[in-house]
């Protein structure tokens, strides 16, 4: 453990923590894409089916916050507030983000067994899983400021993983390729998201697409 | 530096 690797796992609760509350309070899912939301959702019970295997208090614990609230999410999403989620703006075609992972998985992964490949496709996934909201975001031109919060933690704490990564590298010679180029790949993704957030949101603005 | 995929993050 590192701050790096602490703050980045901060900032993914922190996150949930954001989009939840904003949720709940505004009785609302709007400006949300449900598309993103079920991705993340694969892609932690793809990666964390370990838990049944392995157990770190730290880990399995996080691990057991990921599934359960990306669940609570979708739950809010497809019951109580059903009403106000608008499928018409929320149109990525996912099926490309799902075939293209599972290839990688199938073609690169560290070991074939069943986990690993899943593991690996979990990791390309989520690499990826934040575009069927940035095109949301895209589509409908703005985005509500706590919207847009939530966008930014979820962006840092893969951006942390990367000092992390670089930190471990150096200290332990700690080395995992995939996780490193999937997450480099995703902070990329949301490098002009970030911008805009900095040069708007951040200076008291809204958040709206030049 | 051989890979480690510990999988010991999150």
């Amino acid at each position: 453990m590192n701050i790096f690797r602490l703050a980045g796992d901060l900032f993914h609760l922190i996150s949930i923590f954001i989009l939840i509350h904003k949720m709940t309070t505004s009785k609302s899912c709007s400006g949300i894409s449900f598309k993103s939301q079920a991705l993340y959702l694969l892609v932690y019970v793809t990666r964390y089916l370990d838990l049944f295997w392995t157990f770190a208090l730290y880990n399995s614990t996080m691990k057991i916050i990921f599934i359960g609230s990306s669940a609570y999410v979708l739950h809010l999403m497809t019951g109580p507030f059903k009403p106000t989620h608008d499928p018409n703006i929320d149109t990525f075609k996912v099926r490309y983000l799902i075939g293209g992972a599972a290839i990688l998985a199938l073609l690169f992964p560290y070991k074939w067994t069943p986990a690993e490949v899943l593991w690996t496709f979990s990791i390309w996934l989520e690499s990826v899983a934040i575009l069927p909201q940035l095109f949301m975001v895209q589509r409908t031109g703005a985005a509500e400021t706590i919207t847009t919060h939530y966008i930014f933690a979820l962006g840092a704490y893969r951006a942390l993983y990367i000092p992390n990564w670089i930190y471990r590298y150096l200290t332990s010679t700690f080395w995992d390729p995939l996780s490193i180029i999937a997450g480099v790949i995703q902070t990329v993704l949301y490098s002009d998201f970030f911008y805009i957030y900095y040069t708007k949101v951040l200076q008291g603005r809204k958040f709206e697409l030049p | 530096v051989t890979p480690v995929p510990g999988h010991d993050e999150l």
